[in-house]
């Protein structure tokens, strides 16, 4: 890199120059939040630079992060465990002095279940925080649990309270996720049918960058 | 898109018209958007007696009277930003991660001596 593009990408907060390697869509609430930033007016840009207002909360930077564990164990999940899936988030892109005000995990399914489990049955979902290598945190509840008649195309879960807003989050993040199917009878195999459309997980993340600390004066 | 000021060819301290394009610099691979966006850059005079409009400092009053009674001694004040705008920017980290970033006074609005 020629100096000054080193300068430049430094004065951006990046230490080099990205070469994506397989860049994943964009998510489209990003989308949404870049058009509608654009057409503010200056002043009103200037105002809103620490807030993301799509989301209220606090925040300069707004980074969604792609899943990178794996099923476990490896192989068919087995009696009313539908699904077990180790969830691992990198997070070494986020820099000294950034603090987190916003962390809302999304799972993604192929399709909406229209037809879910058998009247009496339901989905159940936990989340554990979990070592790198997939181990359950002993002695530690679920982060979350939730039961699910019926799954949507999309579910949204808010773990700001879990990671601590406000604090520097890790440089990793390891979460375990458990879907299983519970009541009604039938076979526990035939119930996880809507979990099985499971397609992909991702991590958005809403810090403050150390500007938004800083007050300076103006002429 | 950041508003356009009045750039018209005048000898006076003014914003002047300046875009920056993303794939001119090579960024375009990781860059999502803008392409590009007009930075502007401030340039231009600031002779004596300043006018109201050239936004100066006090401090700029006293330069360039000094400057119109010693021209090779004191330099004119200088033509810079006095007003700048954000723009957001949405791109691929190092990680492969979308990331969506704010960045300040990318923008000059105004300028002043």
């Amino acid at each position: 890199l020629s100096p000054q593009e080193s300068a430049l990408l430094r004065s951006l907060g990046l230490s080099h120059k990205p070469s994506p390697k397989s860049p994943a869509p964009v998510p489209p609430v990003l989308w949404r939040i870049f058009h509608k930033r654009r057409t503010l007016p200056g002043p009103q840009a200037e105002l809103e630079s620490c807030r993301v207002e799509e989301l209220n909360v606090p925040g300069s930077i707004v980074r969604v992060f792609a899943d990178q564990g794996r099923f476990l164990p490896e192989g068919q999940p087995q009696g009313r465990l539908c699904l077990r899936k180790l969830l691992f988030f990198n997070l070494s892109a986020l820099e000294e002095g950034e603090r987190l005000t916003m962390a809302q995990l999304e799972l993604r399914f192929h399709h909406s279940s229209y037809h879910g489990p058998s009247p009496g049955q339901v989905l159940e979902l936990r989340l554990y925080r979990a070592s790198p290598r997939g181990l359950p945190r002993p002695g530690r509840g679920p982060l979350l649990e939730r039961s699910f008649v019926q799954l949507r195309k999309s579910l949204l879960f808010d773990l700001s309270a879990a990671l601590k807003a406000g604090e520097a989050p890790a440089r990793n993040l390891a979460l375990l996720l458990e879907i299983s199917a519970s009541g009604g009878p039938g076979s526990p195999r035939s119930l996880c049918g809507a979990s099985d459309a499971f397609a992909a997980t991702s991590l958005l993340l809403v810090t403050l960058g150390r500007q938004c600390g800083a007050a300076r004066s103006r002429r | 898109s950041a508003p356009s000021p009045p750039v018209t060819p005048s000898p006076l301290c003014k914003p002047r018209r300046l875009y920056i394009s993303f794939s001119d610099v090579g960024w375009e691979n990781w860059i999502i958007a803008p392409q590009g966006y007009l930075a502007n850059y401030c340039g231009g005079e600031c002779p004596f007696p300043l006018a109201a409009e050239l936004n100066s400092t006090n401090h700029a009053v006293l330069q360039t009277m000094v400057h119109s009674l010693d021209p090779q001694g004191t330099p004119q004040p200088c033509c810079v930003p006095v007003r700048l705008s954000p723009i957001s920017i949405l791109y691929y980290d190092n990680s492969d991660n979308v990331v969506l970033r704010h960045y300040e006074d990318m923008v000059v609005d105004e300028c002043g001596c």
